[in-house]
């Protein structure tokens, strides 16, 4: 099925069978096209292909019955591997889940919890999101559908000190997973960043989840790399995966910065969320 | 950015690279690098701030057309997939309307998403503007006419209709949003006045399928583009424009009432390649 995508470039070179690196060249050519069309990010599309064309030029292709679906099938390895070993597993204690706006951080802690409270482990939820409006009954809503306690503390705190009082209760409750929501935030705003750079010092997360939106655009690199160096991400978790996007970000993610995608959003309801599939996502980014 | 630098194969790449990061595309990009090398041939441009006034030209011409104002009338209906914006725009247009002395209604179509009735409450009280809500899984169809009875009745000037983010490519979805439209077109057949597309700027090429389905499913009227306070450029939107001159009306630039702003192309432009 990948073949039909790049039917064009095949048929270009299919009826030659001495390669040259022109052609080569010219077929990696519409790989970059695909894969920035995916919105995987510019300098990774770039090194990436330059990686398999030296791996390329190193194998003699001649030898192959047809070169370039082997050149394909190189890629498509390649990719799998960047994408993959990762484990789609949570060490115990607080995950601290950080965000753009509207990315999915609060709808994927309901998620989350639901999935870890059937795998038996005890669960509680928290926000910290002081500024959007009813974004603390949201998650509320979310925890009494599926009966995790949600930790409500009183009116006027800020984020850093329910955080506190969050983790002290989680504590206090024994259980296995506290999961903390944070408020959407620009990278770009550094009182914000702060602010979450001090959550984070304060409440020592076993796991700081980074929630990128499956749609992202050619910023969801140096995005993620502010977010990185300012609290130091786990994973990330990669939302809206049910829609078309082709999601070129998770690829960007895992190979500059190489966080490990924990889990995928495949919907709106509780119960849609995955692990993380790399040979799955490698067939969809390659379009 | 080029600044001092001549015009050469090595710029031209990387100006083509500078249009992609913007979101604008490998087609497009592609295209206005070939035709920036044209014109350059032909008009001997040599240096980059020869070159800048040409590319900015290029692509007011492929954006100009979309410079759309926000039509007057009765019935604004908003939608978009999830997370992009839509709730918060309409508070934010809510408070524009109210400060032109306009009697605003809104209305809490979204009865699907926890909590987004309590969230469009918080934006009603902000902007003083009344709000008909129902229940939480409500038929959207009820509230929306619910919300143009009591319009009507009472002799609101403008009603801003709230939906649940939907992803295009759930046709039960676009059905549910189809019929929503058909329930205001029913009761007022001038209205709505705009069916207005969300769009987020920190979204990639997905953009162009999200606003070619809604605008095949509603006929979308305009676009607000949200988040451009971030650092996403929402090149998107020159695609869009290319192929489906769809008028972009508003901007987002943040997360508070005031923070609405017209789309200027020649802002944009800039924006773009500064
Ligand atoms: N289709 C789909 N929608 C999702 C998914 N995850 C979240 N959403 C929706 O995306 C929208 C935003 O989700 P939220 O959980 O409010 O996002 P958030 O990151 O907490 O937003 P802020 O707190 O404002 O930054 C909601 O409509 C969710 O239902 C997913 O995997 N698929
Ligand atoms: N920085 C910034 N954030 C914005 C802007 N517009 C909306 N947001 C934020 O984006 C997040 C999602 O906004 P909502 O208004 O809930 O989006 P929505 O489309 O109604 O979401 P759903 O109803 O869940 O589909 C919130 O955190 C908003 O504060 C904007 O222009 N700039
Ligand atoms: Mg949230
Ligand atoms: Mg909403």
């Amino acid at each position: 099925l990948l073949t039909q995508r790049f039917s064009k470039a095949f048929s270009k070179v299919e009826n030659s069978r001495k390669l040259t690196e022109k052609q080569i060249n010219d077929f990696l050519r519409e790989i970059r096209s695909a894969l920035l069309e995916s919105d995987a990010d510019y300098e990774v599309v770039k090194d990436f292909l330059k990686r398999v064309r030296e791996k390329a030029l190193q194998e003699d292709l001649t030898k192959k019955v047809s070169p370039f679906e082997h050149l394909l099938l190189t890629v498509y390895e390649e990719l799998v591997k960047v994408l993959g070993g990762a484990v789609s597993e949570l060490k115990k204690g607080t995950v601290l889940f950080v965000g753009l706006q509207g990315t999915g951080k609060t709808t994927t802690i309901g998620k989350l919890a639901k999935y870890l409270k059937d795998k038996g482990f005890k669960v509680a939820v928290s926000s910290t999101d002081v500024r959007r409006p009813a974004a603390m009954l949201q998650l509320q809503r979310l925890a009494e559908k599926i009966e995790v306690p949600y930790y409500h503390f009183g009116e006027g705190l800020s984020a850093l000190e329910i955080a506190k009082k969050a983790q002290a209760k989680a504590k206090e409750d024994g259980v296995d997973y506290l999961l903390l929501d944070t408020a959407g935030r620009l990278h770009i705003d550094e009182e914000l960043m702060e602010e979450l750079s001090s959550i984070k010092s304060a409440v020592s997360p076993s796991e700081v989840l980074y929630v990128a939106d499956a749609m992202q655009g050619q910023e969801a690199l140096r995005t993620a790399k502010v977010f990185h160096e300012k609290v130091g991400l786990t994973g990330a978790v990669l939302t809206k995966m049910d829609g078309d996007a082709r999601g070129g970000v998770a690829f960007s993610l895992r190979s500059a910065l190489g966080i490990p995608i924990k889990f995928v959003g495949v919907g709106e309801k509780l119960e849609d969320i995955e692990p993380f599939y790399p040979d799955r996502v490698a067939q969809r980014i390659m379009g | 950015i080029f600044a001092g630098r001549k015009v050469d194969e090595e710029l031209l790449e990387e100006l083509e690279e500078r249009l992609i990061r913007a979101d604008i595309g490998v087609k497009t990009a592609g295209q206005l690098v070939e035709e920036l090398r044209k014109e350059a041939i032909r008009k001997n441009i040599k240096t980059w701030e020869g070159l800048l006034p040409v590319l900015r030209e290029k692509l007011l011409s492929y954006i100009g057309g979309c410079k759309g104002e926000l039509k007057e009338g009765k019935v604004y209906l908003f939608l978009g997939v999830n997370g992009s914006g839509k709730t918060t725009t309409i508070g934010k247009l809510a408070h524009r309307f109210k400060s032109q002395g306009k009697k605003v209604l809104l209305c809490a179509g979204d009865t699907f998403r926890s909590a987004a009735i309590e969230q469009l409450q918080v934006w009603a009280q902000r902007s003083g503007a009344d709000i008909v809500y129902k229940e939480e899984g409500a038929d959207p169809a009820s509230v929306v006419y619910q919300a143009l009875e009591k319009a009507q009745k009472e002799n609101y000037d403008v009603v801003l209709i709230d939906t649940a983010g939907r992803l295009h490519t759930k046709e039960p979805l676009i059905r549910e949003l189809r019929k929503i439209k058909q329930v205001v077109q029913k009761f007022y057949p001038e209205e709505p006045t705009e069916t207005l597309l969300v769009l987020d700027a920190t979204i990639g090429q997905n953009s162009l399928s999200q606003a070619k389905v809604f605008k095949e499913a509603v006929d979308v009227s305009g676009i607000v583009l949200t988040k451009l306070d971030g650092s996403a450029k929402g090149g998107a939107v020159v695609p869009i424009c290319t192929e489906l001159k769809i008028p972009i009306k508003l901007l987002g630039v943040g997360e508070g009432l005031e923070d609405l702003q017209e789309f200027e192309p020649k802002t944009f432009v800039e924006e773009l390649t500064s």
